[in-house]
């Protein structure tokens, strides 16, 4: 079973046009393993994307260079997998 | 609470044998009215069931399609759906909106549309989107089955990577779960309305996605989500955005509404299921019921207006 350990979801604010390509460009880039939950599209929506921990460093590096603004709103994908497995199991029993 | 004659808790996500088995409590419990259909079978061979809400046997009679779970990781989407097969059953002949949309047309609900990402979701990757079927000289597995509908096939905001999320497939129908929809829906001949639950982000989409022209009907259905999105929130507060697919989240083509409108049926939807985002694909399960309950406000004014204005 796939691992999650130490994954985490940005979500990140896209303010005009030109943030929306950088992203693009960002979320494109095949070696850095990133799952796209929520695409840049328009301005007022947000993007959400799930970065593995090795790709955490580069993608930060990225952002910040670029001045694109985001927040950490799930810090531990593994830690609400295990918990929804847990829930699971219960409700199986 | 529903009505339910073996356990099943509809407040918990459950493996697609468990839904299979209720889907067929559901036919055994509600005989005159529920059956449960094979309408096919996925790459990997698992069967494709739909429930079939009848009042009258015969010739076709006019017809919605509720389809959920094409998008395996959404799991709302089909713990929805399953509360609403057994929402439409037991609100029969108690709830005068119900009971008169069944006396005058069909329902069919379609909780698994993508069985294989189902189940590969509970044993090997809880965040697969796909399809499970082999890209030969790729790789990577799977095609993203909404993608896959003839509706512009492989234009915007779809790609021909294998590896890519949004896979469109290497033909229109190419996923054979994609097809036996297909192909049931164009045997049928009468469907009216075709609703696909996602999640998550709070949406109330109409075509089209893979342009931002207008459809024809794009004022009646803007109206329709608009008060469907109203009777929703009026359960918890749950906002909606509503808007044609292209403008409101993203060009997309391929997708199972597009297909549908350009194919004839007119009142054609899709919603993205309630979740902030907080949680990503992992809707904590106590919010399985809340969720329902107020899709089904929603969907109930879609299918109103759809029984009042049969075309």
């Amino acid at each position: 079973r796939e691992k999650f350990f130490g994954d985490q979801v940005f979500r990140i604010n896209v303010r005009n046009g030109d943030e929306i390509s950088k992203l693009s460009q960002l979320v494109n880039s095949n070696n850095l393993k990133l799952n796209v939950w929520k695409s840049p599209s328009t301005f007022n929506r947000p993007v959400d994307v799930l970065v593995p921990s090795v790709s955490l460093q580069p993608v930060k590096s990225f952002l910040t260079s670029q001045g694109l603004e985001y927040e950490v709103t799930i810090e531990d994908l593994q830690t609400l997998l295990d918990n929804e497995d847990e829930e699971m199991r219960q409700n199986e029993g | 609470q529903e009505r339910s004659s073996n356990n099943f808790n509809y407040g918990a996500y459950h493996s697609l044998e468990a839904i299979y088995h209720e889907m067929d409590n559901i036919a055994s419990d509600f005989p005159d009215l529920a059956s449960r259909v094979k309408i096919g079978h996925s790459f990997e061979n698992r069967p494709m069931y739909v429930l079939k809400f009848s009042t009258e046997e015969g010739v076709p009679r006019p017809a919605i399609w509720l389809n959920a779970g094409i998008h395996s990781r959404e799991w709302i989407s089909q713990a929805t759906a399953i509360w609403t097969a057994r929402k439409i059953a037991s609100d029969y002949q108690r709830d005068p909106a119900i009971t008169s949309i069944l006396e005058k047309m069909d329902i069919f609900l379609l909780p698994v549309a993508n069985p294989d990402g189902y189940v590969y979701t509970q044993t090997q990757n809880r965040l697969w989107r796909k399809t499970r079927s082999l890209n030969p000289g790729s790789p990577c597995f799977g095609a993203d089955p909404n993608r896959n509908w003839n509706a512009s096939f492989a234009g915007k905001g779809a790609s021909d990577d294998p590896c890519s999320e949004v896979y469109h497939g290497p033909h229109a129908n190419s996923e054979v779960e994609v097809k036996s929809v297909v192909d049931f829906i164009q045997k049928h001949g009468n469907f009216k309305c075709f609703i696909d639950l996602h999640s998550y982000s709070q949406l109330m989409m109409y075509p089209y996605g893979y342009t931002a022209k207008k459809a024809p009907d794009a004022e009646e259905l803007d109206k329709l989500a608009r008060r469907a999105a109203k009777a929703l929130a009026s359960v918890s507060g749950t906002e909606y955005q509503v808007g044609p697919t292209c403008t409101t989240v993203y060009p997309a083509s391929g997708s199972s509404i597009d297909w549908a409108y350009d194919n004839g049926i007119k009142f054609a939807f899709t919603l993205e299921l309630r979740d902030t985002g907080t949680y990503g694909f992992l809707l904590p399960a106590n919010q399985i019921i809340p969720t329902a309950e107020e899709t089904w406000l929603g969907l109930k004014t879609i299918m109103e207006h759809v029984r009042d204005n049969l075309y």
